[in-house]
């Protein structure tokens, strides 16, 4: 990434697979 | 003109790798270690042993859906290995330490096979 600034983001990015069906 | 960095994608991606391979979804391969198998995804095995890239970038044996790995090798650090690519938590035990190591140097893994030195030095010294 290129110039302007970087934001961290603390949270989850992406949906959670269960464990099981 | 900013970047949103996630800080923690790369764990949440190999968790939900994880769970695929719990649930056996999408696995493509069969590893035999000494009867015992294990069933794994090419692309992260791959992507974590230098062994099986060689293996699966080979256009004669990437169709291979079962690999029996050398009897040599000791299933239970096969599983360890395997549990550290899927969650990169690599468990040292002083009963398992050697055959990780010796498992790591079969799959050419070579960063755990300089973490698995330190530790038995750091170890011996104690």
């Amino acid at each position: 990434y290129e110039g302007g600034n970087t934001i961290k983001e603390m949270g989850r990015s992406i949906h959670e697979i269960p464990r099981k069906e | 003109d900013s970047c949103i960095q996630f800080t923690r994608h790369a764990s949440d991606v190999l968790l939900n790798l994880n769970r695929l391979r719990s649930r056996d979804i999408l696995t493509d391969v069969t590893i035999l270690v000494n009867r015992q198998q294990f069933r794994a995804h090419k692309t992260v095995l791959m992507a974590c042993s230098g062994l099986f890239y060689s293996i699966f970038t080979d256009s004669l044996k990437c169709n291979m859906n079962v690999i029996n790995l050398d009897p040599k090798v000791d299933p239970e650090g096969f599983a360890v290995l395997l549990d550290f690519m899927y969650t990169s938590r690599l468990t040292l035990k002083e009963s398992l330490i050697v055959s990780v190591m010796n498992t790591a140097i079969y799959l050419q893994m070579d960063h755990v096979v300089d973490t698995c030195h330190r530790f038995i030095k750091s170890s011996d010294s104690s």
